[in-house]
């Protein structure tokens, strides 16, 4: 869970299907 | 991790269409050129650049097969030397010059209102004068960023005793797969057979120096954020902060 907290925005983009354009 | 059917050509195309898009810094280049001015350009566009980086990785065959620690490891290792290599390939036709965006392009002299910049800046623009000499094609550049990317900790990560066994010999076999896409590449340009080998070896030693300018400029980063001469926010300062741990 710490290594979740120290990444945040990478594993959100990791997991997610969010379209790049829609985050930048 | 790779579909049996997937031919180097087939792999080529995947990789060409992952492709990020160009980034624009979207505001007008603040003058003068201070040195702070240049760094939160810069670092504005990184960030961006950042979050196309992980669709972009994600777009690779085989990649999203890989263990989400395994895909952020691979992630953290290797962003600077990626967005080396997409800034070179930008100011290839550029001498003298590094073309971060289309909207922002820097000479030498710009570049040296940053402390400490000129050394990387030379460095990136004598890297990028290789890449003018070799006449890197467009399927050559996208398999050498893709190798970038697989081969980013290879050896930072044991082959004994591993977390994931299978993980490491997945990713040793996608980057043969890469490996194989760039000789295809490579032997298209229908060179002699003795050329086609020695060009395969000067476009995998281009990855020595981009790995050293990028260990170069990750110091630098780390050192301007020390300084509080310029604020980072958001993605690239989690990747920059990930860089150091490791380091350390």
């Amino acid at each position: 869970s710490s290594l979740k907290e120290k990444h945040k925005i990478l594993h959100q983009l990791l997991q997610n299907s969010t379209s790049p354009v829609d985050l930048a | 991790p790779l579909p049996p059917a997937l031919t180097p050509e087939h792999l080529i195309s995947r990789i060409m269409e992952a492709e990020p898009p160009e980034i624009y810094l979207m505001k007008d280049m603040n003058r003068p050129l201070t040195e702070a001015n240049v760094m939160m350009s810069l670092t504005n566009l990184a960030d961006k650049e950042l979050v196309h980086m992980i669709s972009w990785a994600k777009k690779i065959p085989g990649f999203v097969e890989f263990g989400l620690l395994e895909q952020v490891h691979l992630l953290e290792c290797c962003w600077l030397e990626v967005l080396m290599m997409g800034l070179m390939w930008r100011s290839v036709d550029h001498p003298g010059k590094l073309i971060f965006s289309p909207d922002l392009s820097l000479s030498r002299e710009e570049g040296n209102c940053v402390q400490g910049f000129s050394e990387i800046f030379d460095m990136l623009i004598a890297a990028t004068s290789r890449v003018r000499e070799l006449k890197l094609q467009r399927e050559e550049y996208v398999c050498l960023k893709a190798m970038i990317l697989l081969n980013s900790n290879m050896c930072l990560i044991s082959s004994e005793g591993s977390e994931e066994p299978q993980s490491r010999s997945k990713l040793l076999r996608l980057l043969d797969a890469v490996t194989d896409a760039l000789v295809w590449a490579i032997a298209k340009s229908g060179l002699p057979y003795r050329q086609q080998y020695t060009r395969l070896a000067h476009l995998l030693m281009l990855l020595s120096h981009v790995r050293h300018v990028s260990n170069k400029g990750m110091d630098h980063l780390h050192c301007m954020k020390m300084k509080n001469i310029v604020p980072l926010y958001d993605l690239l300062l989690e990747m920059l902060d990930a860089h150091i741990m490791h380091s350390s």
